[in-house]
């Protein structure tokens, strides 16, 4: 495993702890998509279908567990918790994001490394995780509450997309057959649409600062 | 090897 590969599972691992940490600190979760969350959960879920066929390492069984059991505990705090819940901001996040899945597992079931059910349902996880930051970036532009997006999660996340892009770069020239299409391709219109999420944080986060300055 | 699967990543 290359450094990039690593440091890539551990700001995305960073990534999700810290918004539960958060959401378990502060007991709030207003400006988070309750959408996205559930969408990034069935990735998990339908991409680790693996843990129960296949051994790789260690590491990459405990990362799988904890990636699971991070993204399943957000969005229990966030459906089920009683004060979290009444945080959320039910009415502004009503992207339709069921219609998301239907379009991506039509997607997987056409486009997929081999016609197989764990095949499909992990290319069905990887398109899902593109588009998957959909429904936070149109709850951030309907409601511009920047306060609990806080600057480490979206610094985590971009982090966590670079590295990733970094290290297939690396794999493809230190590998023999290191090819993996389907994977760069999602992996690379996931990484436009948060860089379009980040844009808007950062032009949200500037325009309050503006706000609260002296004229 | 690691390199014969292709799922090694996460």
């Amino acid at each position: 495993m290359n450094m990039f590969r690593f440091l890539g599972d551990m700001t995305h691992l960073f990534s999700v702890l810290v918004l539960l940490l958060k959401i378990h600190t502060i007991k709030s979760c207003a400006g988070i998509s309750l959408k996205t969350q559930e969408l990034y959960a069935i990735v998990f879920a339908t991409r680790y279908l693996d843990l129960f066929t296949d051994y790789i390492s260690l590491y990459n069984t405990v990362m799988k567990l904890v990636y699971l059991g991070s993204s399943l505990s957000i969005v229990w705090y966030m459906r089920r918790h009683k004060l979290v819940r009444r945080s959320y901001d039910k009415d502004q996040d009503t992207f339709r994001h069921h219609f998301l899945i239907l379009p991506c597992l039509i997607l997987a079931l056409l486009i997929n490394e081999k016609f197989t059910f764990m095949e499909v349902m992990w290319a069905f996880s990887l398109y899902l995780e593109a588009v998957a930051i959909l429904p936070q970036l149109v709850l951030l532009q309907r409601t511009r509450n920047i306060d609990n997006l806080t600057g480490q999660y979206v610094f985590l996340l971009g982090a966590y997309r670079s590295f990733y892009i970094l290290n297939w770069i690396y794999r493809y020239f230190t590998e023999v057959h290191y090819v993996h299409w389907i994977t760069w391709i999602s992996g690379l219109v996931q990484t436009l649409l948060y860089g379009d999420f980040f844009y808007y944080y950062f032009h949200s986060w500037k325009n309050n600062e503006k706000l609260q300055l002296p004229a | 090897g690691e390199d014969e699967d292709s799922h090694d990543e996460l």
